[in-house]
């Protein structure tokens, strides 16, 4: 009873019944520990353009609550993390996909400081500090932690944002046999602050403006309260062999390029469409 | 062309790196929504005039419902009885998707082209999204099938009794209170 297994023929998840979080992934016959936390990184002097955290992420420690929807096409993990974040964790049947739903806001300013909220993705993967994240969708660039291509870095100052990249559709890692995918549906900010983990930054909302150039704290409203966001992020896990990326590349291109839907009434009338 | 060429010229608009990264000014943003909003009704016209030709419904609505990544859509919040989902797939290739369409809670047939029923499953939209206050609440479900398209696939959705429909239930499980 510590655990609830949401499965289906190609991935198998394992749920923590206690902390409420994803503790286990398994898919393209590659099992893996993975554990999903939510994050906030709390800012004085971050803006539109920069970030700049004040200090280490605060991590939601709290145990979320989470319901299990099951049916044949569809099982979905319902989680609520708090008054901010909930997600759902959704996996279709003879996709070989994880799909995870977050909906963050509106972001919380009581404290006067700004925030950037992330997710993050810990598993066992040794990576050595090398991760990938790709070039307006074509091909993957390679990072590594605290290192710049062309010159020494020093990122004292800076240790976690001067370790993020943007991230159009997707970064990886991988060690010699497994391979940890995220796809987005959105440009964000991605980085692998430690060996076998990914995070995104999901939403932010800041009252600074540091005067580069838009004049504007990042603070976005509507309904008088802060934005809330929504979004998809999408986990593949496999083995890690050449060629794998063709399946991603083919993903990406499905996922940035669904089928358009058009409604119309029929009246009743059976119609057979050309 | 005239609907066709707005979409491009705003989209020219959209590279802009402050359109691409979000660092542009609220009113420059809210004025983006504006362009970008008026370029794809401007171009949901055209998408409506190629599908009244490429199908055999030359009066069919083609509506588009711009809301479906927040679960909404004018079109099926009242139910979603005698709707026909026209899907197109911008791939060059087949492709094999799950559909989803916010809707009432109520039982739905979903047939294809050929009138072969399809499964299909209706999942609860998550609370936290219903209780979001300015949401419309009329859909607090979404109906789920899996289509394959080449280029144009339409799928019918049917009301009916829960007698009527053979597809598969879902069934909710709650960890902690089983414990």
């Amino acid at each position: 009873n510590s655990e609830t297994v949401v499965e289906n023929s190609v991935v198998k998840l394992v749920m923590d019944n206690h902390t409420g979080r994803l503790k286990s992934v398994e898919m393209n016959g590659v099992s893996e520990k993975i554990v999903q936390n939510f994050g906030v990184y709390k800012s004085h002097t971050s803006c539109a353009y920069t970030f700049r955290q004040d200090g280490d992420i605060e991590l939601f420690e709290n145990d979320f609550e989470f319901t299990v929807y099951e049916g044949s096409l569809v099982k979905e993990v319902h989680q609520h993390v708090n008054d901010w974040i909930s997600q759902v964790i959704r996996i279709y049947e003879g996709v070989s996909r994880v799909e995870l739903e977050w909906m963050v806001g509106p972001i919380p300013i009581d404290d006067k400081l700004g925030s950037e909220f992330v997710t993050n993705f810990k598993s066992e993967i040794s990576s050595n500090g090398v991760f990938y994240t790709d070039s307006n969708g074509r091909e993957l660039m390679k990072r590594v932690k605290d290192k710049r291509e062309d010159f020494v870095s020093d990122l004292s100052r800076q240790p976690v944002s001067g370790n993020f990249y943007p991230v159009t559709s997707r970064i990886a890692l991988q060690d010699d046999t497994k391979r940890l995918v995220l796809l987005n549906d959105r440009s964000q900010g991605g980085a692998s602050l430690e060996d076998g983990a990914l995070e995104m930054l999901i939403h932010r909302r800041h009252l600074f403006n540091d005067g580069g150039g838009v004049g504007e704290a990042l603070n976005e409203t509507q309904y008088g309260k802060g934005l809330i966001a929504r979004g998809k992020l999408y986990l593949i896990l496999d083995s890690a062999t050449d060629g794998d990326t063709v399946t991603e590349r083919k993903t990406e291109k499905e996922l940035f390029l669904p089928f358009w839907k058009f409604f119309s009434k029929t009246g009743g009338v059976e119609i057979t469409p050309s | 062309k005239i609907d066709l060429d707005y979409l491009r010229q705003v989209m020219g608009v959209m590279q802009h790196h402050d359109a691409i990264t979000g660092t542009e000014k609220q009113a420059v943003s809210d004025d983006y929504d504006r362009m970008m909003y008026e370029a794809i009704v401007g171009a949901s016209n055209n998408a409506r005039d190629a599908l009244r030709l490429l199908t055999n419904m030359p009066y069919g609505e083609f509506e588009s419902c711009l809301r479906l990544n927040i679960s909404e859509c004018a079109f099926t919040k009242d139910g979603a009885d005698n709707v026909l989902v026209t899907l197109y797939n911008p791939l060059a290739h087949s492709s094999t998707q799950y559909v989803r369409i916010p809707v009432k809670e109520e039982n739905y047939q979903v047939t294809d082209e050929k009138g072969r029923t399809v499964p299909s499953e209706v999942v609860p939209v998550p609370w936290q999204v219903l209780a979001l206050e300015y949401r419309s609440n009329d859909t607090q479900h979404e109906l789920v099938f899996k289509a394959t398209v080449n280029k144009v696939s339409s799928y019918s959705i049917k009301k009916v009794e829960s007698s009527e429909v053979k597809h598969s239930s879902i069934k909710k499980i709650n960890p902690r209170e089983d414990n």
